[in-house]
């Protein structure tokens, strides 16, 4: 009984899952290949945006989440059973890939869309 | 180095597939990045802008047709004698084995047609290498099977598709795609013999090669060992083997 299950977990409160702006959410951040140690080889682009997700889960996981079944089960059980199993992790939901050109050793040039390069969304799973 | 043993549970190979292609793809730290400019570099860019934006998304209309798209440059040229007014180049462009996870879906010469000199120019085109070419045929018109493309009017680019599979060693031993670059100069025009032994084809004709890739098809299922090393070795065969 769904009802009954929801009744048994707590609110969402701030004092359990932290301030709002700690909640798990995406951090837009820019590196160079500069700082990768990869700009002897790589053309363009000139910036690379990866991108990361940070924040607390909370302990009731919302649609906009996009958590799946067992990221909400394992919420309980760690609410309800055994607080051994951890609360589910805040982490990357959508990537997007990048394209990059770049010069290879032997001095072809390449393009190539490279998949799963950069967060976009994330998610507590 | 993770010392998670959590870790440890994941597939054994790749297990780190992006690393393992920078490895392959990347120039050594030490080694300096390859002079490349010109003409090949330019139309890269170009290329790139097209599919890309500034921060590198993929733009959405793209026509790119593929994943990833090599430029290759031919390892040298060697002039021929001249022909009447014919100046014929024979150019090897390296075909190194592909990895599996991609599969080849066009090929093409990109060439400038028109090379213009001071007081004079050549009309240009290229075409495959065969061994035994009757050596009296030559095109009367230079623009051979080109087919439109976003290039710029100096530039055609042809389909070669089909002379890729083309089994052919230079003599160090690697396999190359051997295509002819054939200029004629307008009759009566000055003999520009001296300059032509002395030009280098190697920025006004490059090969692109249009990837594909199939890496979710591998890891659904896998080929044999036996099959990969074969593949490995030569990625045509296997295009045959699929069809």
């Amino acid at each position: 009984q769904a009802g009954s299950i929801a009744s048994e977990v707590p609110g969402p409160s701030r004092e359990h899952d932290g301030p709002e702006s700690n909640q798990c959410s995406l951090h837009p951040f820019q590196v160079s290949f500069q700082q990768l140690g990869w700009d002897h080889w790589i053309i363009a682009p000139n910036l690379y945006s990866p991108n990361y997700c940070k924040g607390v889960c909370p302990r009731v996981l919302h649609y906009g989440l996009n958590s799946p079944n067992h990221a909400i089960i394992q919420n309980l059980v760690n609410e309800l059973v055994d607080q051994s199993v951890p609360q589910p992790s805040c982490v990357p939901y959508k990537y997007v890939p990048i394209s990059i050109l770049l010069i290879e050793a032997n001095g072809s040039i390449l393009y190539k869309e490279y998949e799963g390069m950069i967060a976009q969304s994330c998610t507590c799973r | 180095q993770v010392g998670q043993p959590s870790i440890a549970h994941l597939p054994e190979a790749p297990t780190l597939p992006l690393i393992q292609e920078l490895l392959e793809e990347a120039p050594g730290k030490q080694q300096r990045k390859p002079r490349v400019l010109g003409h090949p570099l330019r139309y890269m860019m170009e290329l790139y802008q097209r599919s890309a934006d500034a921060s590198g998304h993929p733009r959405e209309n793209r026509t790119i047709g593929a994943t990833m798209v090599r430029l290759v440059r031919p390892l040298a040229s060697v002039a021929r004698p001249r022909r009447g007014s014919w100046h014929i180049q024979t150019l090897d462009f390296p075909l190194r084995p592909n990895r599996v996870a991609y599969q080849l879906v066009r090929a093409t010469v990109v060439y400038r047609h028109q090379l213009h000199l001071t007081h004079s120019h050549l009309s240009c085109h290229v075409e495959p290498w065969i061994q035994k070419s009757p050596t009296s045929h030559f095109p009367s018109s230079g623009r051979g099977s080109s087919k439109p493309s976003l290039l710029p009017k100096a530039w055609t680019e042809m389909d070669i598709m089909e002379h890729v599979g083309q089994k052919l060693w230079n003599r160090k031993g690697r396999r190359v795609l051997r295509l002819r670059f054939m200029c004629q100069q307008p009759r009566g025009s000055e003999v520009l013999e001296f300059w032509w032994h002395g030009t280098s084809s190697l920025d006004t004709v490059f090969l692109l090669l249009y990837f594909n890739d199939t890496q979710s098809v591998q890891k659904t299922k896998p080929l044999p060992k036996g099959l990969k090393e074969f593949t490995e070795k030569d990625s045509s065969l296997l295009l045959r083997r699929a069809r």
